[in-house]
């Protein structure tokens, strides 16, 4: 009836899901990456407290060539289209020298749409 | 387009590698 | 498949101006693997714009729905205003 837990809830979850500081659990952090492209005025800030890990955008990328099970919320948009590239570097990735999208594609080109 | 492009030159680079390869991009693919 | 092509193509110029500058090489692949992503990223982009503009009751797609779509960076946010305002001048 009420939207914080009873007493009993709270002993629960501070017994079984509350993490604490034995656990060894460090804070956890994307990585921070400067604009290659753009002059990029943004400061990096440095954090250098230890208990930080910073998570690694590419330790699974082999895994990410195809989408995992979901349950109730499906992938979203932007999670499919980094699927669906990883998956076309993989198929492209055996290829040796030429390259079959390039021939392909390039039998559409019309030179008057090139700016 | 730059961007990828940047970061996938700048990630063989630092492999001291001569050619950009689909690694490359995918290494930098999740920043992007 | 004509605008996927010109595409491709662009993406291999900006690939060649990058190569030249850094003294590198793309494989075929990669530059492929680029411009399907910058395929695929447009598809979105051109989604988000659209509803950003109905979602102001607009039936036009102005440079404040760019803006919006670049919100989660400040650094391009930087770069699409100060192109907007160069633009706009």
């Amino acid at each position: 009836e009420h939207w914080a837990l009873t007493s009993e809830e709270f002993e629960v979850w501070d017994r079984l899901y509350r993490i604490q500081d034995s656990d060894g659990i460090k804070n956890v952090k994307l990585p921070q990456v400067r604009f290659e492209s753009i002059r990029d005025m943004e400061e990096i800030k440095e954090s250098c407290n230890e208990n930080i890990h910073e998570l690694s955008l590419t330790e699974w990328r082999i895994w990410q060539n195809r989408p995992f099970p979901t349950h109730m919320v499906d992938h979203s948009d932007r999670c499919n289209n980094f699927i669906s590239i990883m998956e076309k570097i993989e198929l492209m990735r055996h290829e040796e020298g030429a390259c079959t999208y390039d021939s392909e594609l390039m039998t559409y080109l019309h030179k008057d749409d090139i700016i | 387009v730059q961007e990828a492009v940047a970061r996938a030159a700048r990630q063989a680079k630092s492999e001291d590698l001569p050619t950009v390869d689909l690694e490359h991009l995918e290494k930098v693919l999740p920043q992007l | 498949e004509r605008l996927k092509a010109a595409v491709h193509y662009t993406v291999g110029c900006l690939c060649q101006e990058v190569a030249e500058e850094k003294g590198i090489e793309f494989s075929k692949q990669t530059i492929a693997a680029v411009s399907e992503i910058t395929f695929s990223q447009c598809e979105i982009f051109a989604k988000d714009l659209e509803m950003f503009a109905r979602h102001a009751k607009r039936s036009t797609i102005n440079t404040e729905d760019v803006k919006l779509l670049a919100r989660r960076s400040r650094s391009l946010l930087n770069y699409i205003t100060q192109k907007s305002e160069e633009l706009a001048s």
